[in-house]
């Protein structure tokens, strides 16, 4: 289903330091209903990949829809998709648009 | 409009 959103494009983020390095607000039942990338911290993994920005709205991790989950749900989900030694990467569906 | 500005907003978690 996240193939067919408009706009989106998936981006692999290669497990390559030791933390993943993104702040992240939003979540079901707030202002922002799927989470958005506030932060990218220098020397994490999501900044060395290069190809995630501030200001994207992250709509599926690993191809789970984070549609409809509360913010502490979809940050776990990140966070299990980072810890898990089963990929060394994470594959994030984005899109600009809010 | 109105319903933005009922919803709370998000707590910031780093990851």
């Amino acid at each position: 289903p996240g193939l067919l959103e408009p706009m989106s494009t998936l981006v692999r983020v290669p497990k390559s330091a030791s933390t993943l390095g993104i702040a992240i607000e939003g979540g079901a039942n707030t202002r922002q209903p799927l989470p958005r990338i506030v932060t990218i911290q220098r020397g994490g993994s999501a900044h060395n990949c290069g190809q995630l920005k501030v200001g994207q709205v992250i709509l599926e991790v690993n191809g789970i829809s984070l549609r409809g989950r509360e913010h502490r749900e979809a940050a776990c989900l990140i966070a299990e998709a980072f810890k898990t030694k089963e990929k060394d990467y994470i594959d994030f569906l984005i899109t600009e648009f809010n | 409009r109105e319903k933005r500005l009922t919803l709370p907003p998000s707590e910031i978690t780093l990851l």
